[in-house]
């Protein structure tokens, strides 16, 4: 089955849609639209991506799969049933600065980890 | 290697579109085009916030009802993000800088303190701050006290003498630092910055009393000190020292921008900050509080997309903390 589906989608791609692969993709956080612009200073808007896509058969290896994935993925392509795909997440994230109000009314600097997305896996 | 911090201009939001442009750029998204209008975009590339540098920095700007009050930022604040945000997105790790101390959190704090002008000359200025906000799970690594002094209308003592300032907390003779300001470089205006760390480290997190002495006047410096001896002046004894506010101390009229501030650095050990908020001992979602009108709706915003309240956020025109 894994070698059917290994192919299958070169054939068989015309119909079925491809489905995207697991990739980071744009997510524009604007903290006016999420209503925190009354405490926070700056950014009030940052790229913070997301991931989205399918982790299917054969992973690519820039998507760093855990070998829990890879099996995972394997198992998936061979039985659909059996389980579902490994999941596309962020695999690295930086944080952001940013400069808010406190409770007290005083101007905080704080670094917030795990802000961007910098880039996405299978795991 | 440039130096990657950036002098604290007015031209704040500028540089704030800076900060975007180069995290845009590094991503490849940005084209070298020159920046179009603020009226040419789209409501997406809304330019980073217009901070008025006219604004009183504590006063409550009267914001649309409903609205919690806008409180301005000092200048030193906002280079200190401009510094780090831009650091950041060049991947240089802010804690490298040795003004950050190593910590995630610098939070600033404006004088309460008014002076007392029932003493003249006034040798001593009591600087309050309020830093009951400042979090007991989150380790001091450093806090200074930022004085602006003005350029003082006259000289204000013998010409060839320095003086010593000293700050302590208030009632206390403990010395938590000293500065000489010698004459000639009395002349321009500028920020003395002194170590109050050791003032914080065993203070209960309320209000913090600092105190500004006018201390003793230090030796006359060696040339002028000999051309006094040469010229046979009998050794004066050394005036009294003189009025804090000839120094250039003086907080009467000060514009905000000019008002001392207080400057903690501390480090926060968690990872995910926002859930620090949350967790603030006195905010009642995270108590649980079974109330009806303590149930804020979840932290996300409704599908209406106008946002509930979350656990961590401020009701709208109702200050809380966070």
């Amino acid at each position: 089955t894994a070698f059917a589906s290994r192919h299958g989608k070169r054939h068989g791609g015309g119909g079925k849609k491809s489905r995207l692969r697991c990739s980071k993709k744009p997510l524009h956080v604007n903290f006016k639209e999420l209503g925190w612009d009354d405490w926070i200073i700056a950014p009030l808007e940052y790229e913070a991506y997301h991931c989205e896509g399918v982790c299917d058969f054969p992973l690519r290896s820039h998507l760093e799969p855990t070998n829990h994935a890879i099996i995972q993925t394997l198992m998936n392509s061979m039985d659909p049933g059996s389980t579902p795909p490994s999941c596309c997440v962020p695999t690295k994230l930086t944080p952001i600065s940013i400069l808010y109000i406190d409770a007290g009314n005083n101007v905080v600097y704080k670094q917030y980890e795990d802000m961007v997305v910098e880039s996405c896996g299978c795991r | 290697f440039q130096q990657a911090s950036i002098s604290s201009s007015s031209s704040s939001s500028a540089e704030l579109d800076t900060t975007k442009d180069v995290r845009n750029r590094k991503e490849g998204k940005m084209s070298r085009a020159p920046r179009e209008s603020s009226a040419g975009r789209t409501p997406r590339e809304r330019p980073e916030p217009r901070l008025r540098p006219e604004q009183e920095p504590q006063s409550q700007e009267r914001e649309p009802p409903g609205r919690a009050p806008r409180v301005v930022p000092h200048e030193y604040m906002l280079s200190i993000y401009r510094t780090y945000s831009i650091a950041e997105k060049l991947g240089i790790n802010a804690s490298f800088f040795p003004s950050s101390k190593s910590a995630n959190t610098i939070t600033s704090f404006v004088d309460r303190g008014l002076d007392d002008l029932s003493h003249t000359p006034l040798r001593r200025q009591k600087y309050l701050f309020d830093v009951s906000t400042l979090s007991d799970n989150e380790e001091l690594v450093g806090a200074e006290l930022r004085l602006y002094r003005r350029a003082p209308s006259a000289p204000w003592g013998p010409p060839a003498r320095p003086l010593r300032v000293q700050l302590h907390p208030c009632l206390s003779p403990l010395l938590l630092d000293a500065k000489t300001l010698s004459p000639h470089g009395a002349t321009r205006a500028g920020w003395e910055v002194f170590d109050v760390w050791r003032g914080l480290r065993h203070q209960p997190r309320k209000q913090l009393c600092l105190e500004l002495r006018a201390g003793a006047w230090g030796e006359p410096d060696a040339a002028a000190g000999d051309a006094e001896a040469r010229a046979g002046a009998p050794q004066q004894p050394p005036p009294a020292p003189p009025d804090l506010r000839s120094l250039g101390f003086g907080r009467r009229l000060r514009p905000p921008q000019e008002r001392a501030l207080l400057v903690v650095f501390t480090r926060s050990q968690r990872k995910n900050l926002f859930a620090e908020m949350r967790e603030q001992p006195d905010s009642v979602e995270a108590a649980g509080d079974p109330s009806p009108g303590a149930a804020q709706g979840s932290p996300w915003p409704s599908p209406s997309g106008a946002p509930d309240i979350g656990p961590w956020l401020p009701s709208p025109g109702r200050r809380r903390r966070r």
